[in-house]
């Protein structure tokens, strides 16, 4: 993944 | 996935579908803001392009695809097919003044100076405000539908629901993203007039009308 963190939100 | 994440998704898909059920049962888009629609669909294209570099679930796929579908399909609806019906008169408020500042915000305070990154934070930054024009509309006609009034009531829940999340998850998970909570609360603060005059008012059978 790209981000720092996994974007699980929507 | 906890049940306040789950109720604000739910919450949130049944707005989309309560809003698209009236436009296409009443063959109108009378008292829906098109420049509110414009910034959802803007919203959602900036936020959802993660769907071409990460994978989180079939659920969060299947969301993305859904919002970003339906916004497009009432944008369709509101400009192209039922586009007499469009109340553009009252529809006035200047989006420039919401996207300019959303945009110069994602630049300077974000997580992470990457495209996909600033584009997410526009997102959350522009989802905030969307939906002042069509408060403003409201307020400039003085009153709403009541499936309008319904639409924006589960519109506004969504996020206060997700408000409960991240608390929950603070606590659960140790999970805690500043800037979706900021935006978030913003965005809720944005809706309680509304709630207050949908929960005195339009609950108790009455038409959604401002005080004069």
């Amino acid at each position: 993944l790209k981000g720092k963190y996994l974007k699980d939100e929507l | 996935m906890n049940i306040f994440r789950l109720l604000g998704d739910l919450s949130h898909v049944l707005a989309i579908l309560i809003l698209l059920l009236k436009i296409w049962k009443t063959r109108s888009c009378a008292g829906i803001s098109g420049r509110s629609q414009l910034l959802f669909a803007i919203v959602y294209t900036a936020r959802y392009l993660d769907l071409f570099t990460s994978f989180v679930s079939p659920y969060n796929s299947i969301m993305k695809i859904l919002f970003i579908a339906a916004s497009y399909g009432t944008i369709y609806l509101m400009f192209m097919k039922f586009k007499a019906t469009y109340d553009h008169n009252h529809d006035t408020f200047r989006i420039e003044f919401l996207v300019l500042p959303c945009i110069v915000l994602a630049l300077a305070v974000n997580h992470e100076f990457s495209p996909l990154e600033i584009l997410w934070t526009f997102s959350i930054y522009l989802e905030s405000v969307a939906i002042l024009p069509q408060l403003f509309m409201v307020s400039k006609t003085g009153e709403a539908e009541s499936i309008t009034s319904h639409y924006l009531f589960a519109l506004g829940s969504y996020r206060a629901l997700y408000l409960l999340n991240w608390v929950y998850r603070y606590y659960a998970e140790n999970h805690y993203d500043w800037i979706a909570i900021v935006a978030g609360i913003v965005q809720t603060v944005l809706y309680c007039d509304f709630f207050y005059l949908y929960i005195t008012k339009v609950l108790k059978g009455k038409k959604l009308q401002l005080p004069a």
